[in-house]
């Protein structure tokens, strides 16, 4: 299963 | 007043070409310490993120930060002007810009452009800065080679590190392969390959995000592949005396 970036990173 | 001159243009034409199948309309930030972008893909997959310090151009001033949202593809369309030796200088005189101009120089002739700006609100990840259990420098050629060949077999591509090296490798319906790059202390830059692992990985990616951002082994003859275990790797090409132009890919988890 593909993850997506925004799950790793907090947007500021 | 914004002002900022590549003395080698076609610089900035690589770090475009690079980056165009990956974002569509990007934010680009100008302050006192340079130009950085930061934009995901369509899909929401990876993130691109540039980053250009004043000092590597040839002319740079910023009185005021600005935000300056641009579509990719009609930035191609400009820089498709200009030659590969042009200089290219990008100016805009307004705090709240609604166009960006363009000066391409070469030695017999120079032309004007302006590009019409668009405002975007788009969400700006932070990333965290982070310690990676395994960091490998290869060539950057190599790295391209790997990933294409390997992406006929399979569209998601392992990557493992140990002391020994870096090991890619596939599984496909049409069976299977791996290639280990070993490392070597050649005195040659641009070939050598380094593995700092204090701990190893074994992490599954997308090729075709790779496939889309190597165009970027233009920029330079070495890549970084930056990873921790269940972490985006980070793919960085170092842009000599400017700065860099990165890729943070988020894994594949096995269901």
């Amino acid at each position: 299963m593909q993850k997506k970036i925004a799950s790793y990173f907090k947007s500021s | 007043m914004f002002e900022a001159k590549f003395e080698d243009g076609g610089l900035f034409k690589k770090i475009v070409e690079a980056i165009k199948e990956l974002v569509k309309n990007v934010n680009l930030e100008a302050n006192g310490t340079g130009i950085s972008l930061q934009a995901m893909d369509t899909s929401h997959v990876a993130l691109v993120a540039l980053q250009l310090n004043e000092k590597g151009f040839k002319k740079y001033r910023c009185e005021k930060s600005l935000t300056m949202g641009l579509s990719i593809e009609n930035l191609q369309k400009i820089l498709k002007c200009s030659g590969n030796d042009d200089q290219i200088t990008l100016r805009t005189q307004d705090e709240e810009p609604t166009t960006l101009s363009f000066t391409f120089e070469s030695k017999n002739r120079i032309s004007e452009f302006q590009l019409n700006l668009m405002s975007l609100d788009q969400e700006q990840l932070g990333v965290p800065d982070t310690e990676y259990s395994s960091v490998v420098r290869m060539p950057s050629n190599e790295f391209t080679k790997i990933c294409r060949e390997l992406g006929n077999i399979n569209e998601a591509i392992g990557i493992e590190t140990s002391k020994e090296g870096i090991k890619f490798y596939v599984k496909g319906d049409i069976g299977e392969g791996q290639v280990s790059v070993k490392i070597n202390d050649t005195e040659k830059p641009e070939e050598r390959v380094e593995c700092e692992v204090d701990e190893p990985v074994n992490l599954s990616f997308a090729v075709r995000y790779f496939n889309l951002f190597n165009k970027a082994s233009a920029l330079s003859s070495q890549v970084i592949l930056s990873m921790s275990q269940d972490q985006p790797l980070v793919i960085e090409y170092i842009i000599e005396e400017m700065g860099s132009l990165k890729l943070y890919l988020a894994p594949k988890i096995n269901d």
